[in-house]
């Protein structure tokens, strides 16, 4: 996803490690090498 | 010209003076020329971050996970992950510090997520809660620690030799000495006077300070130090460090000596003048006077860039409904550009030659951010945009009264958001308040 700026958005995936166990879930970073 | 003093930081909060008045900080990405000022992007309100978890009884350091609620400068308004709509855990924090980190990041060096003491038992399965939070939510890109470290390096290092402008006679640079490097902010020592009680504070990019030789290839006046032999250590800091300037074509049509134009008086910067362009020098320089308050001698000529955002063509302040400031002593009020060039036997600059483009630079009339009083440039101040015209503000010193506004160019590298003082260590001065004004 490309946003007004022109800056990317990725989809990726993120661990996450809790108390419980861990798991992963997809969020957007902004892509570093604008 | 006026200027202040130094006030005591302590108890100033950006966090509570935004919230409790509501405010809006000027984003960072108006500022390109501060640490990460390039690479901010789109962080607004909903990105998630990890941060330690204040509300626990462990004894280690433990992380959770937060929301934006208010972004001001590169302060954050976070909301831990649980607390929904309940505000009163809310708390301000610099995006910047290394405590802060995209999500994941707790996972990829071992450490467990736990949840704030005061909601623990909210959920009974934090993970369906968190699956359904997170999916498709911003978090910061891995390598934002990284970059943040890299934009706080600079390239201008102590005891590096430079030409600046001569802070007591204007029309002249004299050779300065690097003594300290604050977040870009150049700490100048002038050179034959080493006790380091005669400083001037600019930032890298300033237009007043140039690699040595500069004053000479421009033909611009300067202060020969008596200097003979260079302290161990010493080194002319590197043309490529300084800010360029455009190229700009001499050749036709150009300024000449003794054409009329409207400039911010670099003595008093809350006032545009009638000025005159008194010498041409080379590279696009000018020299420039104010009218009716030139030393006969032209000490406080000052040196502006044709392409300077701070000089405009006669007219420019009425078009835009600014006060301009007549000539000292000049009696035929109200001022008449007309009437005043045919006085003078003088010609108005051509429109033509002057910087006309307008950055895309986000500023908006009421952000706040902090600013240096250039009257008193060691001093970033707690500031408000109180006027935008195309790229000029006007910038208000928050507790101060309005005769300390000061005019000032979108691009000025002497513009920070909040929480540049934070980050970079300098010391930040608040709001003014009755009793430390007296």
């Amino acid at each position: 996803a490309t946003e007004a700026s022109g800056r990317k958005w990725e989809q990726k995936q993120v661990q996450i490690k809790t108390l419980e166990g861990e798991f992963s879930v997809t969020m957007w970073a902004s892509d570093d090498k604008k | 010209a006026k200027s202040k003093s130094v006030i005591p930081v302590e108890g100033f909060d950006w966090g509570r003076y935004i919230c409790s008045n509501n405010l809006v900080g000027a984003p960072v990405s108006c500022f390109k020329h501060v640490p990460m000022g390039t690479c901010w992007g789109d962080l607004a309100e909903g990105v998630r971050v990890e941060v330690l978890n204040s509300d626990t009884s462990l004894s280690t350091k433990v992380y959770w996970i937060a929301g934006v609620v208010k972004l001001a400068g590169f302060k954050a308004l976070l909301r831990y992950e649980g607390f929904d709509n309940d505000t009163s855990r809310d708390f301000w924090c610099n995006l910047c510090i290394p405590e802060v980190h995209p999500v994941g990041w707790c996972a990829s060096s071992g450490r467990p997520l736990v949840p704030p003491k005061s909601i623990q038992h909210k959920y009974s399965n934090w993970k369906a809660f968190l699956v359904k939070r997170l999916t498709g939510a911003k978090t910061l890109p891995p390598d934002f620690a990284s970059k943040v470290h890299e934009n706080l390096q600079f390239p201008f290092k102590k005891l590096m030799r430079v030409e600046v402008v001569d802070k007591t006679h204007l029309c002249r640079t004299r050779v300065a000495l690097v003594e300290q490097v604050i977040g870009g902010r150049l700490k100048l020592v002038y050179e034959e006077s080493m006790d380091g009680s005669d400083d001037f504070w600019c930032h890298m990019y300033s237009p007043l300070i140039h690699f040595i030789g500069w004053s000479r290839s421009i033909g611009h006046r300067f202060k020969r130090s008596d200097v003979s032999k260079k302290i161990d250590g010493q080194m002319d800091a590197p043309p490529q460090l300084f800010a360029k300037v455009k190229d700009v074509d001499q050749s036709g049509e150009w300024y000449k000596d003794g054409m009329k134009l409207e400039a911010i008086d670099p003595l008093n910067l809350s006032a545009i003048c009638v000025a005159t362009v008194r010498k041409v020098l080379a590279d696009g320089y000018l020299m420039i006077g104010i009218d009716g308050s030139e030393a006969a001698d032209g000490s406080d000529w000052f040196c502006y860039h044709s392409t300077s955002p701070s000089i405009f063509p006669a007219g420019f302040c009425e078009i835009n409904n600014i006060e301009l400031t007549p000539p000292r002593g000049y009696t035929k009020l109200p001022f008449k550009w007309f009437d005043y060039l045919r006085e003078m036997a003088s010609i108005a600059a051509p429109v033509k030659l002057f910087n006309k483009e307008v950055p895309n630079h986000g500023f908006r009339q009421g952000m706040k951010l902090e600013a240096v009083d250039l009257m008193e440039p060691r001093l970033v101040c707690v500031a408000t945009v109180t006027r935008v015209v195309h790229r000029l503000l006007r910038i208000h010193f928050d507790g101060w009264e309005d005769e300390y506004d000061q005019w000032v160019d979108c691009e000025s590298p002497d513009l920070y958001p909040v929480g540049w003082c934070q980050l970079t260590g300098y010391l930040l001065q608040p709001p003014a308040q009755a009793v430390s004004k007296t």
